[in-house]
């Protein structure tokens, strides 16, 4: 009743993006509220 | 966005922009493999759905209930808010495995709308949060309480070790379900009891730069989040210490320093319970390589969170590799000892 979990390392989301010239970009559009507003008609009411 | 649940505010904290540990879990009989974050900072278990419709799903595993026979159908709908997006799911049960653990009857969410673009490139499928139950969006016992609850675990605790290091050979990182691993810390364990049930929230009484008290100088409250990469606090706050150490902002909006000065940037020490906490310049700041150029990130972001009405500081990865954490149900604690 013991378990050990290894756990990988990896790039971040931000790190892969910057590395790839697409961070600056993807700040602009991403933006949580833009994001609310594009897809405020997906959510359901409520 | 903060919410109302049992009666008083709470916001999870779901920004995976920058977060960099996860491990394997399974669902379903036969199991089904995917890669999660195991985030103290939140406590839903979620993973794509084959249903899911998003373009991010299409990168992932995605979860086929009809091919489970452990399969129990919910149907209720989930809705998760993160940093730069909303995901939308059903929920169901299914036998989870972690490591050699099972947990039978597990409620989950099965998410079939990630609109967000940051999952698009997420190296993990989902998320398995393990604070409290309060702060869960999905109605039933996260993943260790119910581990708990069936007596699949010796002791209520669950530990993290991370890493800056990793090789092929050895994980960048362990958690350990149900002790602890003595083999990677050093010392004493310190125990901070546990202020707010709903993140592992402790308190802090102050933070120093190089040796002078200069935030939360009458104490605050602090979340000890493995879902958060960087250490986070109030922005007045982390402006000024931005400011302290040379920091200055990018057109990202992150905070860099020239890396030749490093040596010479002063150490952050954070004050919890009597004990002090020290971080030298080599482990708040991150260095990343970005074409032939080195660039080092301050370790330390801004972000605004108030839970009754005390601003929260966040000790993300940044201070977890550094110290060893144990996170103790049954005397609601966080122990912390040099890694």
């Amino acid at each position: 009743a013991l378990v050990s979990v290894p756990l990988r390392r990896t790039r971040s989301i931000r790190t892969r993006l910057r590395a790839d010239g697409l961070l600056n970009e993807f700040l602009k559009d991403h933006t949580p509220d833009m994001i609310s507003r594009r897809y405020a008609q997906c959510f359901p009411s409520g | 966005t903060p919410s109302l649940r049992l009666g008083r505010i709470s916001e999870r904290i779901y920004n995976f922009m920058d977060a960099q540990f996860y491990g394997e879990i399974s669902l379903g009989t036969p199991e089904q493999n995917f890669s999660v974050i195991f985030d103290t900072g939140s406590a839903d278990l979620w993973v794509p759905s084959s249903y899911c419709v998003s373009e991010a799903c299409a990168n992932h595993r995605c979860f086929k209930a009809f091919k489970s026979t452990s399969f129990i159908h919910d149907g209720r709908r989930f809705g998760i808010h993160y940093g730069s997006g909303h995901l939308l799911g059903t929920m169901a049960r299914d036998t989870l495995k972690i490591g050699g653990l099972t947990i039978p009857n597990q409620e989950f969410g099965e998410s079939v709308y990630e609109p967000s673009e940051a999952f698009l490139s997420a190296k993990f499928d989902g998320v398995l949060g393990l604070a409290y139950q309060s702060l869960a969006e999905i109605l039933g016992s996260p993943v260790f309480d119910n581990m708990i609850e069936q007596k699949i675990v010796d002791q209520p605790v669950f530990s993290f070790y991370l890493s800056r290091k990793s090789s092929h050979t050895r994980p960048a990182g362990e958690l350990l379900l149900g002790g602890t691993n003595e083999a990677l810390y050093i010392g004493p364990i310190k125990w901070h009891p546990v202020t707010a049930k709903g993140y592992w929230q402790i308190r802090m009484d102050s933070v120093a730069v190089q040796g002078v008290s200069l935030f939360c100088p009458v104490g605050c409250e602090a979340i000890v989040d493995t879902g958060t990469s960087l250490i986070a606090g109030p922005t007045s706050d982390i402006v000024r210490l931005q400011q302290l150490i040379g920091a200055t902002p990018s057109h990202f909006g992150e905070f860099v320093v020239d890396c030749a000065r490093l040596s010479s940037l002063p150490q952050v020490t954070f004050v919890l319970n009597g004990t002090e906490y020290t971080l030298t310049s080599e482990q708040y700041i991150r260095k990343e390589r970005l074409g032939k150029n080195e660039i080092c990130f301050s370790g330390f972001q801004a972000v605004d969170i108030i839970s009754s009405k005390e601003p929260l500081w966040i000790l993300g990865d940044v201070f977890l590799t550094e110290y060893y954490s144990i996170f103790d149900k049954e005397h609601d604690q966080v122990g912390l000892a040099r890694a």
